[in-house]
């Protein structure tokens, strides 16, 4: 029953403004902090798996790799299937966000322990030598990030203390 | 600004030139600001009010520049070419961004004091003020070609960064003396965070009243950006889930601005959806506005329970899906009966005699009427005898007040008086005893037969809009209501009035879901209640559709 | 009439919140995490 209206003056120039806005769209990633860091390297195991997420500078990968994100990839079951690899390296390349939260639970779950005094992680590889209210002394595994491979380093010392 | 002078420019250039060469390179940026704001001294930029205002200014237009330069630059549309031209352009948007968020967390002196917590407060507020104006400007000079893209990126990299809390740049602070001669706090590592995070509220409320400023109504071209921004996962997240979170039990402090935001961005679409056809620009704007309610609706039900008669008077009555989506929200906690439950009984439910939320603040369009204290005396007392009568006049508007818009009536203030003259009847009666018989005969029910005999169709639809709006949750408005619109159609002695009722009912349930649970229970009872004899009514054969609409619903209820 | 708001491509069933990886009302993509700023621990800042 209210009928239409006619649109004021000032209701055509908003209009007006509007269409002329409409033609430069908002991209998602303009409100999206630019991570540097993740999107120089693009490792096979992590083009598999995060194809999509490469932002801003989307690199070029094979036309087979899964082009649309794979079902539940945000859920902690998700990372939890993923290879140690692949968690460290989204660990280690995707800091402050989500993905590296979920991956620091993953890995955790896989009993490596996250170092805050070395920044790295490690995992208890025997029963410690010898245990004090202070330290343990045992052999380790850790992941050296630079090798991008797990060493195994003897009489290492781990200090309770820094244990997150 | 003629009066710039030409050296200042040429300052401004090179510092900022210099921050972004520092910003890209200097690992630990705490350790190079405090000489950066010793030049910035040097340069004599902070040395007045007015040479803060214009170094922000004319940094923000060199930015704004440079991002159009870009821009203009860019190749194709593809989103890798996209992608690329907004990196370049966020080079130096990010960088200017992160030395207002420096210049900002180090102002002030006196660690912890209030007076430092001003001193951020007022440095924020003066350049998101500068920034608000350059857009304004920058719209009124470029029309068509005005983008938002600088303006966006500056305000939300400067809202996720003064807002997180955490401190993301690794700033510690050192060579305290410099800082403090320079007026910038300096004291132990964490001396930052604690001062901020007091200020939290204000930071946020900066923000929106920065937004309200670039209103849609007022900044069209922005108005994209702006639901972008509204509808930022950390804008939501400090406006709606806030540390006083309704969890809680107290309503978080965001609530009101996020409300007062989301009104202003219906209010600018109103008269637009007030016509069928939208323009592309319009539409694409709509969908998004119902995105940000769909995710209210689904994360903050709470919120959409608390404005629900804000934003109904906000929205226009033909956007009958936008209302329903509001009417539709429901407290998390509740658990709403099937609809279509054969013999449900809405009385037995225990929620119906709770009032819903809200309901107390939101009665300003009555505050001031001429006709309150003569409303309030019929209520009580049915006199005087002439107020039926001078009803309507006191609700219908001038022709003239709405150019071009042919609503001859103030529908806030229908809204509003529909809604308190149920609240009177609810406490007259006791919430309890809510039936059809028990709020037949009194002086609220006699201003409702008035309304639905003395109004014009249009007068009508609006009051029968008015009520249809407060079927929404099981709650004692909710029960109430339902029986009052009934009621109405039950006693009503003109079939126009009915059918009317009718129409109301359906258009609302015609519109694609969601639809309030109050509106189902309702017109299933109409349909499905023999007293009301709704069968024997030629309107209810109008049209083949129609006629086969009713017996669909009827056959799933009955 | 209305749209059928399914298609706008919100999970309506979803339990977890829709808000956090909401992407913006022009885009259909949920966030995925890596997009998704998080509050890690200081330690874990590295780079």
């Amino acid at each position: 029953p209210l009928g239409p209206i006619q649109l004021p003056k000032s209701c055509l120039y908003q209009l007006h403004m509007l269409e002329a806005a409409s033609r430069h769209s908002v991209h998602p990633i303009d409100s999206q902090r630019l991570r540097y860091k993740c999107c120089y390297v693009s490792a096979e195991t992590y083009a598999i798996v995060f194809r999509p997420y490469l932002s801003p500078n989307v690199c070029p990968v094979p036309s087979y790799y899964p082009q649309q994100a794979l079902p539940h990839c945000d859920s902690v079951e998700f990372f939890h299937r993923l290879s140690t690899e692949t968690l460290f390296f989204v660990f280690y390349f995707m800091e402050g966000t989500k993905a590296q939260y979920l991956a620091a639970k993953a890995l955790k779950k896989q009993s490596w322990r996250f170092h805050t005094k070395y920044m790295m992680w490690f995992q208890r590889h025997e029963e410690p030598k010898t245990i004090t209210d202070e330290y343990e002394q045992g052999t380790y595994i850790y992941f050296d990030y630079e090798k991008w491979g797990q060493r195994k380093k003897e009489h290492f010392t781990f200090e309770y203390r820094y244990l997150e | 600004y003629d009066s710039d002078p030409p050296e200042f420019l040429e300052k401004t250039e090179r510092l900022l030139r210099e921050w972004i060469n520092l910003y890209h390179s200097t690992a630990n940026l705490n350790k190079v600001f405090h000489i950066y704001v010793q030049s910035m001294n040097n340069q004599g930029i902070l040395k007045t009010d007015d040479s803060i205002t214009r170094f922000f200014r004319m940094s923000t237009e060199i930015c704004v520049e440079l991002t159009y330069r870009f821009l203009s630059a860019q190749q194709n549309q593809s989103n890798q070419a996209v992608v690329e031209v907004r990196a370049k352009c966020f080079n130096t948007l990010d960088a200017f961004a992160h030395l207002i968020v420096m210049l900002v967390k180090y102002s002030g002196t006196n660690a912890g004091t209030a007076s430092e917590s001003n001193a951020k407060l007022n440095l924020l507020k003066k350049v998101l003020g500068i920034i608000a104006s350059v857009v304004c400007q920058d719209q009124e000079i470029r029309n068509e070609q005005f983008q938002h893209l600088a303006y966006y990126r500056i305000l939300i990299i400067l809202f996720m960064e003064l807002t997180l809390g955490t401190n993301n740049l690794g700033i510690s602070t050192s060579s305290q003396s410099i800082q403090h001669q320079l007026g910038f706090g300096a004291v132990g590592s964490n001396h930052l965070d604690p001062s901020f995070e007091n200020i939290q509220l204000q930071v946020l409320n900066a923000f929106c009243q920065t937004l309200l400023i670039l209103k849609p109504s007022k900044v069209p071209s922005f108005a994209f950006a702006w639901l972008d921004f509204i509808s930022h996962r950390t804008f939501m997240e400090k406006c709606l889930n806030g540390p006083n979170s309704i969890n809680a039990g107290v309503l978080t402090k965001g609530w009101p601005l996020y409300a007062q935001l989301l009104i202003e961005l219906i209010k600018f679409e109103s008269p637009f959806l007030r016509n069928v056809e939208l323009p592309n620009s319009v539409d694409l704007l709509y969908k998004g506005t119902l995105k940000v309610l769909l995710i209210l609706l689904h994360d903050f039900p709470e919120f959409l329970c608390e404005y629900c008669y804000e934003l109904c008077d906000a929205i226009p009555c033909n956007a009958i899906q936008m209302r329903n989506l509001v009417l539709s929200a429901f407290p998390r906690n509740m658990r709403l009966p099937d609809p279509f439950t054969p013999n449900l009984k809405i009385d037995s439910l225990q929620e119906i005699t709770q009032p819903p939320k809200g309901s107390t603040t939101t009665l300003a369009a009555l505050a001031n009427v001429s006709f309150k204290k003569d409303l309030e005396s019929y209520l009580r007392t049915r006199s005087p005898v002439t107020f039926l009568s001078e009803l309507r006049g006191y609700l219908q508007i001038s022709a003239q007040s709405q150019p071009g818009d042919s609503t001859l009536y103030n529908i806030p203030l229908i809204n509003a008086l529909v809604l308190y003259v149920g609240q009177m009847a609810i406490q007259a009666i006791n919430p309890k005893n809510i039936s059809m018989s028990s709020i037949a005969h009194s002086s609220h029910m006699d201003i409702f037969q008035n309304l639905a005999v003395d109004l014009d169709t249009q007068g009508r639809y609006l009051f029968l809009n008015a009520i249809a709006n407060q079927l929404r949750y099981p709650n004692s408005h909710t029960h109430y209501f339902s029986c009052a619109l009934l009621y109405l159609f039950a006693e009503s002695n003109t079939e126009a009035i009915q059918e009317q009722i009718t129409r109301v009912l359906l258009e609302r349930l015609i519109v694609n879901r969601p639809h309030p649970w109050g509106l189902l229970v309702t017109f299933i009872e109409l349909i499905k209640n023999p007293s009301f004899k709704f069968w024997n009514h030629e309107f209810v054969r109008c049209a083949p559709e129609i006629e086969k609409l009713f017996e669909s619903v009827a056959r799933s209820c009955m | 009439l209305g749209t059928d708001l399914t298609t706008l491509k919100l999970d309506l069933n979803s339990q977890e919140n829709l808000y956090s990886t909401f992407p913006g009302p022009w885009s259909d993509q949920p966030l995925k995490p890596h997009e998704i700023d998080y509050p890690v621990p200081q330690e874990y800042l590295i780079n």
